[in-house]
This record gives structure tokens, sequence and C-alpha cells, in this order.
């Protein structure tokens, strides 16, 4: 697949979804 | 190391492709075979990997004696509910871990030896309705359950003596938790299967339920093995017990499924299948990227899941039909037992 077909990809997926869901 | 360390002579026998036969033990007194696992062992300054059995009503310890001698060191005895599952915790020493019930799990306990009273004993970690269960490395284990309509997920932290050191409660899906699994080289991480075929991830530290994805409805009842996060993605290793099988195409074992746990729609974006051995999944083990299966043709099938290609195939032999199938702590091999208790050690 190419970039564009998965959307963004974030390296720090863990940590970024960590800081957004609630508590 | 460890495979030699436990028996250093081979036997002669079937040298299924990749698999070799390193010795064989059999508990005579076992009617049923339940589970087969290995756990490490320290005693007298000695570490060693030891093979443990069970039954419905026993739980044994075997140390490795002498080349292909396999003794039995002690048997726990457990006769008010039956034990359903061996629990592997994953770097964990002296401990053995057991699912105990009927249809499912009422009670988890830890099997132990006690130096304080230089005895053997077992301590209870939880009851309940419990749906699934993992143990994780830090002698951790996590557990889902259901008391009326609500469902409690929730991890134990063990001490090294068998006691509960702290609980952590982690947000619970709408669906039951079906399956987890330990993400690969993140601690923190743990995924796990619902039983409406989604994925879903949780921060163990925080016990936030991250992200919830739905894995289609190709596969039915989908049950989480392993997963590892690489390049931004997250690769979760699923079985499909309840697959029928089908002549044309056959039934896939395993799939690796890939999500991207940041995208608004994480859909999957590859799924690779194994190649085809005859007979559906019955049920099976997962260590590092190879999977390891019991089929209803009565055979065991090993899978490199990376390349998706299958390395060996345990035949029934004259003992029957395989029933367990599981990878020894630490890769250190593969156990394959029959029902009537005798337990094959393989070298991978």
């Amino acid at each position: 697949c190419s970039e564009s077909d998965l959307g963004p990809i974030s390296l720090n997926w863990f940590e970024e979804l960590s800081a957004e869901a609630p508590p | 190391d460890t495979a030699e360390q436990l028996t250093p002579v081979l036997l002669d026998g079937p040298r299924e492709e990749s698999l070799q036969l390193v010795s064989e033990l059999k508990d005579s007194s076992c009617s049923c075979a339940v589970d087969v696992s290995t756990v490490w062992w320290e005693a007298a300054g000695c570490r060693e990997l030891r093979v443990v059995t069970a039954s419905e009503s026993t739980v044994s310890l075997w140390e490795p004696l002498a080349p292909d001698c396999w003794g039995k060191v002690y048997t726990w005895h457990l006769r008010e509910i039956p034990v359903i599952q061996i629990i592997s915790l994953p770097d964990t020493c002296n401990l053995v871990c057991v699912a105990l019930g009927e249809l499912e799990i009422g009670e988890i306990r830890l099997l132990l030896y006690s130096s304080e009273t230089d005895s053997f004993k077992h301590s209870l970690v939880k009851t309940g309705n419990i749906k699934a269960v993992v143990g994780l490395k830090d002698r951790r284990l996590v557990s889902s359950s259901r008391a009326m309509q609500e469902q409690q997920v929730e991890m134990v932290s063990l001490s090294e003596t068998g006691g509960s050191k702290d609980r952590q409660t982690l947000m619970p899906p709408e669906e039951t938790v079906t399956a987890f699994a330990e993400v690969e080289g993140m601690r923190e991480a743990l995924v796990g299967t619902t039983a409406g075929n989604s994925v879903v991830v949780w921060n163990l530290k925080t016990g936030q339920l991250l992200r919830k994805m739905h894995v289609g409805y190709s596969y039915p009842a989908s049950i989480c093995h392993r997963a590892y996060s690489d390049s931004g993605l997250l690769f979760v290793v699923l079985s499909h017990p309840l697959a029928k099988e089908s002549e044309s195409c056959g039934s896939p074992a395993f799939r690796v499924v890939a999500f991207n746990p940041v995208a608004t729609s994480p859909v999957i974006r590859g799924c690779i299948r194994p190649c085809r051995v005859s007979g559906a999944y019955l049920e099976g083990d997962v260590w590092d990227t190879a999977g390891a299966a019991v089929l209803t043709s009565g055979a065991v099938a090993v899978w490199d899941l990376l390349q998706g290609r299958c390395a060996a195939v345990l035949p029934p032999g004259p003992a029957g039909h395989w029933a367990l199938a599981r990878w020894a702590t630490g890769g250190a091999g593969l156990l394959a037992g029959h029902r009537d208790g005798t337990v094959h050690l393989y070298r991978y």
C-alpha cells in the first residue's frame, strides 16, 4: 500500500492515542 | 541452548522438516490431558526449564533428570473445580498459574513452592465469570469478567510469593472481551479481541481504552494471540476457531492483520494467509513470529507468520490425533500433546 492508502501514520501512535483518549 | 539443557540426546523418531523430536514424557496416571506448558524453575541455585502438565484434577511439574528422562517433581491436586487451562506467565520463575471452571473460567489459582514452609501450595488470585485471561511479563495477569450486565477488565500484579500486589482496572469495551495478547516490546500496551469481532487496544499504565477497530465480517469470532508494532502500524495475529473448512479455498489457521491505529477508519490494510494444510484450526499458540496449531485432521502444523509459509507438519501418529500444541517459554521448542498424557518436545 502507498502511504496515501494507509492515511497518516504515526510512529508514536501509542503516546498520541493515550494523550487523546478519555482517562 | 535451553533445548540442549533439557535433553542433550535426540531420539529416533519422526523428523518433520524443521521440527526435531527431542524427548517424550508420559503421565501414566493421566486419563485425559487438558493442557501442557513450561515454566522456569529455580532450585538450589540452578535455574532450569520444567514442563507442566494438567489433567482435570491435577497439575504436575516435571524436571529433566537424564537424557530423555523426565521425572515428576510434584503434583497439585485440585479436586473441587476442573482445571481447564494453564496460563503462561512469561519470564516468571517458580510460579504456575491455572484457570479452573466448567464451561467458563470460575477461578484463577497460582501454584507455587514456598521455601519458608518447604512445601508446595496454591493460592487463589481471582474468582468470577471470567471470559478471558492472559499472563504478561513482570508477573502481571489481565482478565475480563462479567457480573450482571457489567464487564470488568482488571490487571493483577503478582508477588513472588503468589500474593496480589496491586490491582488496576482497565476501561472495558461495550462488547465482551474474548482474548488478550501482549504487544511485543511494548510493556504498557495490550490488545484484545471482542465478541463483536473487533480488536481493542489498552494502555496498561493508565487503564485507558485507546482504540476499537473492526476486523471485518469474513471470519467471525477472531481470537488474538500476539501483536507487534512496526513502522506506525499494529500487526495482530488472529485465529478463527469457528471458521468452517472450505474445499475451495481452505481455512486460514492464523491471519496477520495490519491496522493503522491513528487513521480515522483504521481499515485492515493487508492480511496474510499462511499456507493451507488439510484441516481447520482447533487450537494453537504463537511465540514470536511462529504459529502452531492443532487441526481437525489431527495434525499439528507450524507456520512462519512473517513469511506466511508452513514450516512443518506433524501428522497424527500411532497414538492418534494430536490434541495440544504449545511453544515452550522463550522459544525453547514446541510441545505437542495427546489426550492420553503423552507429550513430545520438539526443537524448532
